[in-house]
């Protein structure tokens, strides 16, 4: 069978669904300092699945951990159209589960045309092929 | 906060790949 450390090299999904493979792109992201990326798509992830009396309090929380402060990486690479979007759907009383949607493609994209392709370069993955 | 912090952790923990 394929080693899993080929398989992270296929595409990010791959990566991303292996736990290995997730913690070391996450540790390649730490040591370039935007280890939110990848804690921001999977926040995506996790708030489609999570019980609508918890959703308020979760968006609002990933609203202001990621999207509200401008400095950071996952609201600079966010557009500004999606982040309106977003602000507009945290003050509603009913969200809609896939309100983050949009934010996870577009930080997936840069994910994928950046640090992804840097990862397979990076001396952290070839180490550890 | 912390409540918060939790919350987001256990958000993001929950979509993480378990091991195989």
């Amino acid at each position: 069978p394929t080693p899993p450390y080929l398989k992270w090299a296929e595409s990010l999904h791959s990566l991303l669904d292996d736990q290995d493979g997730t913690n070391l792109f996450r540790s390649f992201l730490c040591q370039e300092g935007c280890e939110d990326l990848v804690d921001f798509w999977f926040a995506c992830s996790g708030f489609r699945q999570t019980s609508q009396d918890k959703r308020a309090k979760l968006a609002k929380v990933i609203y202001r951990k990621y999207i509200v402060d401008g400095s950071g990486i996952v609201s600079r690479t966010i557009k500004a159209a999606t982040k309106s979007f977003i602000r507009d759907c945290v003050g509603k009383p009913h969200l809609d589960p896939a309100m983050f949607e949009q934010a996870q493609t577009e930080i997936q994209a840069m994910m994928e045309e950046n640090t992804y392709p840097l990862f397979l370069k990076s001396d952290l993955y070839l180490e550890y092929t | 906060i912390d409540s918060e912090d939790d919350l987001l952790q256990e958000c993001i923990s929950s979509a993480m790949p378990k091991k195989k």
